[in-house]
C-alpha cells in the first residue's frame, strides 16, 4: 500500500491511497484503502489522513474519520488523535501507520509495526525519508 | 502558507533483519523520488490535490511497492487493485476496487470523483469507466512482479488456506 498527504500552499488538504491488497486475499477482499472515512480521508476543516495496515482493522475502527473527530471536535494535536487511534486498532488486534497532514504545521506519522516506509518535506525545509 | 506533503508505501515487519541493503536503499529511493514529484507542484503554487496524485503515482509505477506496478498477488494469483482520492476542498472524493487493467489506479479514481456521480466503482465496470474516460491501459504482465509471484508462490506451498494476515509480504 501506498499513500500521499498533502497541505498546499492556499491551506487546503488532500489524501490518496493506491494498493494490491493483501497477498492470497480472495473473494473480493477489500481492505480499507479504498474506503472514504477509513483508509483514506481530507477535510479543510481538520486533517488529510492516508493509512496502511491490517485492513479489517482500520475499517472497524474507521481510521480517518476517527483521526478526524478527535482534532475536529476534541481539538486533539494530529499526534495525540493518530496515537489514540492506532491504539484504538490495536486494541483490536490490528496493526499498520499513518501519514496526517493538518491546518498547519509539518504532517505526522505513526505506526504500532516494526518498520513504515515513510517520506515527508515542507516549504523550505529538507525532506526526510526513513524505514525503521 | 506553509506547504507539506507526506508519503508513506506501506507499513509491516520492515527491519534492518528483514530487509537487504538493496530493499532499503531502493525503497529510500523510492519515497524520495514521490516526495520530489509532490513538493514540485507544491512549491509552484500548485494543488495538494494534485501533489498527492502525483506521489501516489510515481510509487503505483515503482515495483517495490504494494501498488500498481509490483502489487501483490490474489489466492488465484491475480492482480486486484484499490485506490481512493480525496479534496479537502469540499470533501469530493474518488475510489476504486479490484481493478485489474487500468494503468494507475489513483488517476482512475481521480476521474470517478471529477466525474462527480459517484464516489465509488468496483470491478471489471470500472476499467470500462476508465476506457471511457481514455485512461491508460497497463500492458499485459504490467502489474505483475517476478518477487511478487514468488511470494505467492510460498504462500500458498506453506498451506496457504488464510491470507497473508500478519503483512509479511507487504
Amino acid at each position: 500500500t501506498v499513500g500521499a498527504v498533502a497541505r498546499d500552499a492556499a491551506g487546503h488538504l488532500a489524501a490518496a491511497t493506491s494498493t494490491g491488497g493483501v497477498t492470497g486475499k480472495r473473494w473480493g477482499r477489500i481492505g480499507d484503502s479504498p474506503v472514504i472515512g477509513a483508509g483514506t480521508w481530507a477535510d479543510d476543516r481538520s486533517v488529510a489522513v492516508s493509512c496502511t495496515g491490517s485492513g479489517e482493522y482500520f475499517l472497524r475502527v474507521g481510521v480517518g474519520h476517527e483521526i478526524d473527530a478527535r482534532v475536529r471536535l476534541a481539538g486533539a494535536t494530529l499526534a495525540a488523535a493518530t496515537d489514540a487511534v492506532l491504539a484504538e486498532v490495536e486494541a483490536l488486534g490490528g496493526t499498520g501507520g499513518a501519514i496526517v497532514v493538518g491546518r498547519e504545521g509539518p504532517a505526522h506519522w505513526a505506526f504500532t509495526t516494526p518498520g513504515m516506509n515513510r517520506g515527508m518535506v515542507s516549504a523550505g525545509g529538507a525532506a526526510v525519508v526513513a524505514i525503521y | 502558507m506553509n506547504w507539506t506533503i507526506a508519503v508513506h508505501g506501506g507499513a509491516g515487519r520492515l527491519t534492518r533483519d528483514t530487509l537487504t541493503p538493496e530493499q532499503d536503499a531502493g525503497a529510500r529511493a523510492g519515497l524520495a523520488a514521490a516526495i520530489d514529484a509532490g513538493a514540485a507542484i507544491l512549491a509552484r503554487d500548485g494543488s495538494a490535490l494534485d501533489a498527492v496524485e502525483a506521489a501516489v503515482r510515481v510509487l503505483e509505477d515503482d515495483p517495490r511497492f504494494n501498488a500498481g506496478r509490483g502489487a501483490v498477488l490474489t489466492h488465484a494469483g491475480a492482480i486486484e487493485l484499490d485506490a481512493a482520492i480525496m479534496d479537502g476542498r469540499d470533501r469530493s472524493a474518488g475510489a476504486v476496487t479490484g481493478v485489474t487493467r487500468t494503468r494507475s489506479p489513483v488517476a482512475l479514481a481521480r476521474a470517478v470523483m471529477a466525474d462527480g456521480r459517484h464516489v465509488f466503482l468496483a470491478g471489471a465496470a470500472a476499467d470500462v469507466f476508465a476506457d471511457d474516460q481514455g485512461l491508460d491501459r497497463a500492458a499485459p504482465g504490467w502489474f505483475e512482479t517476478d518477487e511478487r509471484r514468488r511470494q505467492h508462490a510460498e504462500l500458498i506451498a506453506g498451506g496457504g488456506d488464510g491470507f497473508d494476515v500478519d503483512m509479511k509480504y507487504g
